[in-house]
């Protein structure tokens, strides 16, 4: 553990409260992707079965059954107890258009073909690209993105970027290097990038934010 | 490639 992973892993969890709040609070789902979530469930899912194969610390086991468990009240705030409030014609991203090539990528390009391997292959693949039905939401609609929506945002994709700097510390540090996770880590923070801009330019000078169609 | 299982990062 360093301080990169650390800061890292509290704004991904920083990341699931906000959204979980903002929804809570505003008994509305407007302006959220549930296309997203669900990907980010189904990415969580696959990635921690090995809760039940290996156990690595306290720490690791405790965030791994908080963020299954927040993404899927996540879900459910969003499919069912605010599905009124769901903008379902907006979100209008083809899902299968990432989640079949990420699939085949994972059965093709992995550090070992077992099943879980294969499925934590396919959970880093997955994250990498979940963003975008949120981004192209916003993009979309043309419609500008509530402040608090792009917090949500910033925490989610700084979390990633503090990775980056924590794979090149424990390559230093332990000679640790995953290829995939680096590799994949590198293209969800590129993603990111656009939006990093407008929000730094735009949101920390008080304005609203809108992102280019 | 070195790299280490069980995967430890979150």
């Amino acid at each position: 553990m360093n301080i990169f992973r650390l800061v890292g892993d509290l704004s991904h969890l920083a990341a699931l409260i906000i959204l979980l709040l903002k929804i809570w609070k505003s008994r509305s789902c407007a302006g959220v992707s549930g296309k997203s979530q669900i990907m980010f469930a189904m990415v969580y899912m696959t990635r921690y079965l090995d809760l039940f194969t290996t156990f690595v610390s306290v720490y690791n086991s405790v965030m791994k059954v908080v963020f299954l468990l927040f993404s899927f009240v996540t879900v459910y705030l969003i499919y069912f107890k605010f599905k009124a409030t769901y903008d379902g014609n907006h979100d209008t991203f083809r899902v299968e258009f990432l989640v079949v090539p990420v699939a085949g990528l994972a059965v093709l390009v992995n550090h070992e073909f077992s099943f879980l391997e294969i499925l934590w292959t396919f959970s880093i693949y997955l994250e990498s690209v979940a963003i975008l039905p949120q981004l192209f939401m916003i993009s979309k609609t043309g419609c500008e993105a509530e402040t608090i929506t792009s917090h949500y945002l910033f925490a989610l994709g700084i979390y990633r970027a503090l990775y980056i700097a924590n794979w090149i510390f424990r390559y230093y540090m332990e000679g640790f290097f995953d290829f995939i996770a680096i590799v994949a880590g590198c293209v969800q923070t590129i993603l990111y990038c656009d939006f990093f801009y407008l929000y730094v330019t735009k949101v920390w000078k008080g304005k609203r934010l809108t992102i280019p169609a | 490639l070195n790299h280490f299982r069980p995967h430890d990062e979150l």
